[in-house]
């Protein structure tokens, strides 16, 4: 998982 | 992604339902409020990105900001305005024995030990298992209203639906797998599954809820 991406999901 | 959409949209739903069912029968009877404010607990341990301003979209604020007003207003719903209705004694499900072992589980299964990831990955495992209180309850009562078990399906469905989400995450994007939330959201859809069963095979063929004895 790519943590730069952050939390995007709800 | 379709999946995810539809997933979100039937989370709206479900608290929909729920605001319909409690405003027009002026009774929260049957809703377990424990599992309510675990859900204020999830929403604003997972959002406090809020606060940092770096925010993914337009999209992804407003359900964010909405998820935790709403959950907040169906906490004074049922704890002040129609208070009388709610009925702590069969709402009795220990929910130290979630908040404990997640608090656990997010010290040691986090992507980084800072305030925005520890909580986030606390709600993710706390979200698994919130609705447990609610389902307890309908064991107890052994019974629910049909529009009740409208608002529980509506929550399983979002969930299920996060499946197909994260499958086609997984062949479309690089970004690789949030295992913490996938592991953690095929726990929380396997806790519907008993339900679904009788929603599907009684509820929707227009019978009442009511487990077998």
């Amino acid at each position: 998982f790519d943590e730069a991406q952050g939390h995007d999901e709800l | 992604n379709i999946f995810r959409l539809l997933g979100d949209l039937s989370h709206l739903a479900s608290i929909f339902i729920l605001l319909h069912k409690i405003q027009t029968s002026r009774s929260c009877r049957g809703i377990s409020f424990k599992t309510q404010v675990l859900y204020v607990v999830v929403f604003c341990t997972r959002y406090l990105d809020l606060l940092t301003f770096q925010l993914h979209s337009f999209y992804n604020t407003i359900m964010k900001i909405f998820f935790i007003g709403s959950s907040v207003y169906i906490l004074y719903l049922m704890r002040i305005r129609f208070r009388p209705t709610n009925d702590p004694s069969i709402d009795t499900f220990r929910i130290e024995y979630l908040l404990g072992p997640c608090a656990v589980l997010s010290l040691i299964f986090n992507y980084g030990y800072n305030w925005i990831e520890i909580p986030w990955s606390f709600s993710i495992f706390l979200e698994s298992v919130a609705i447990l209180p609610q389902l307890f309850m309908l064991q107890r009562t052994g019974e629910a209203e049909a529009i009740t078990t409208h608002y529980i399906a509506a929550l399983g469905a979002y969930r299920a639906l996060y499946i197909p989400n994260w499958i086609y995450r997984y062949l479309t994007e690089t970004n690789g797998v949030d295992a913490i939330a996938v592991v953690a959201g095929i726990v929380q859809t396997g806790l519907y599954v008993d339900f679904g069963y009788i929603y599907f095979t009684k509820v929707l063929q227009g019978q009442k809820f009511e487990l077998p004895a």
